[in-house]
C-alpha cells in the first residue's frame, strides 16, 4: 500500500505518529513512548476495487457475496484498513496498578479498497 | 459529514496541517481509551516511587504479552502492622476491576532480608485477624523461605478470585526459625522480612480473556 504523497488521490496510507508525551500522558503510560496512528483514505475508482487482495474489514465479505451475484455492485468501494497489528502497552490503571496489555487492533499497516 | 451512501475515506475538503494534527491527537486519545476500556484516563496521585517501579517490572516476561489477549498484572502492597514484627503484617492490594479476564497465575513477591537465619515457615492467609479488618481467613499458602532477597512465592489463583470490592488483604504468618531442640533462632522480634521502599511487596498476577471453558464448544 502507498503511503499518502500529496500529489497521490487515490487510496493510500496516512502515517501519524502520536508521542504520549503530546498527549500529557507519560505520567501513566509507561511503554511505549508512542505508536503510529495511521489510517486510510483516498480515492477507490471502481477499476481498484477489491484491490490490492480482500480488504481485512468486515464488509469485504459483503463486497464479495455482491460480486458474486451481481458484478456491479451498487455501492462504492472505499479506501478501508486490510491489515492491523497489535499495540503493547505497559500503563498505570486507576488503582496504581502496573498493567501490561496487548490491545488488539490498534495500528493500521496497509490500506486497500474494498 | 457525509451522507451514508457516499465512502468517508474516499477523500474530501483536506484539512489545515494544524487542524489534521489536533484532530489526531483528538483520535489518539479516544482510540487508547476505547482500547483500553476506560472512560477517562487515570489520575496518578500517589506516583509510584521508580526504583520501586524498576524492581517489579524486572519480574515481568520481557517482550510482549502472549497471544490470545491475556494481561499481566503487577498491584503493589500497602502494608499495615507493625513493621518491627517479624511477621504478621497485613498486605492491602487494590487490584484492578475485574472485567471478562480470568486470573490464572499469581505470585507474591517478597523480599527476605539478609538477617534470615536458616528457614523461614511461611504462611499467607486471605484475611485478616486485625481488629479493624476483622473477617473470615483462610490458609492460601505456606512456604519455606531459606534465601535473603527477592522470593516469588506462588499463590492458587482460586483463592484469589471472587474479590468484587477489588480490594484484597493477605496476611503474613511465620515462625521464626529455630534449631534442633526448639529454640528460636536469633533475636526473637528480628525482621525478616523487607516490606519499605523499593523492596515493596507486590502481586504478579496474569490474566487471559474469558472464563475457563469459554470457546470451547460444549456437547450434550
Amino acid at each position: 500500500t502507498p503511503t499518502c504523497e500529496p500529489a497521490t488521490p487515490l487510496c493510500c496510507r496516512r502515517d501519524h505518529y502520536v508521542n504520549f508525551q503530546e498527549l500529557g500522558w507519560r505520567d501513566w503510560i509507561l511503554q511505549p513512548e508512542g505508536y503510529q496512528l495511521n489510517y486510510c483514505s483516498g480515492q477507490c475508482p471502481p477499476h481498484l476495487a477489491g484491490s490490492p487482495g480482500i480488504a481485512a474489514s468486515f464488509h469485504s465479505a459483503v463486497f464479495s457475496l455482491l460480486k458474486a451475484n451481481n458484478p456491479w455492485p451498487a455501492g462504492t468501494s472505499c479506501c478501508v484498513p486490510t491489515a492491523r497489528r497489535p499495540l503493547s502497552l505497559l500503563y498505570l490503571d486507576h488503582k496504581g496498578n502496573v498493567v501490561k496489555t496487548d490491545v488488539p487492533d490498534m495500528v493500521v499497516e496497509a490500506c486497500g479498497c474494498s | 459529514q457525509r451522507t451514508e451512501s457516499e465512502c468517508p475515506s474516499c477523500g474530501g475538503p483536506t484539512l489545515a496541517p494544524q487542524a489534521e494534527r489536533a484532530l489526531i491527537l483528538q483520535l489518539a486519545k479516544q482510540q487508547i481509551l476505547e482500547g483500553l476500556h476506560m472512560t477517562s484516563r487515570p489520575r496518578i496521585s500517589h506516583p509510584l516511587p521508580r526504583a520501586a517501579l524498576t524492581a517489579a517490572l524486572r519480574r515481568l516476561q520481557p517482550g510482549s504479552v502472549a497471544a490470545g489477549n491475556r494481561e499481566e498484572i503487577i498491584s503493589f502492597a500497602t502494608v499495615t502492622g507493625s513493621s518491627a514484627a517479624p511477621c504478621g503484617s497485613v498486605l492491602t492490594f487494590h487490584l484492578p476491576t475485574p472485567r471478562s479476564h480470568h486470573l490464572y497465575r499469581a505470585r507474591l513477591w517478597l523480599h527476605a532480608l539478609p538477617t534470615l537465619p536458616g528457614t523461614l515457615n511461611l504462611k499467607i492467609f486471605r484475611g485478616t485477624q486485625r481488629r479493624r479488618h476483622r473477617g473470615p481467613r483462610t490458609l492460601l499458602a505456606e512456604h519455606q523461605v531459606t534465601l535473603p532477597g527477592w522470593q516469588a512465592l506462588t499463590l492458587p489463583p482460586s483463592g484469589l478470585r471472587g474479590e468484587r470490592s477489588g480490594v484484597l488483604r493477605l496476611q503474613l504468618d511465620c515462625r521464626p526459625p529455630k534449631d534442633n531442640n526448639g529454640t528460636v533462632v536469633g533475636a526473637p522480634r528480628r525482621r525478616f522480612l523487607d516490606t519499605a521502599g523499593h523492596q515493596r511487596p507486590f502481586l504478579e498476577l496474569k490474566m487471559r480473556a474469558g472464563e475457563p471453558g469459554v470457546g470451547r464448544a460444549r456437547r450434550r
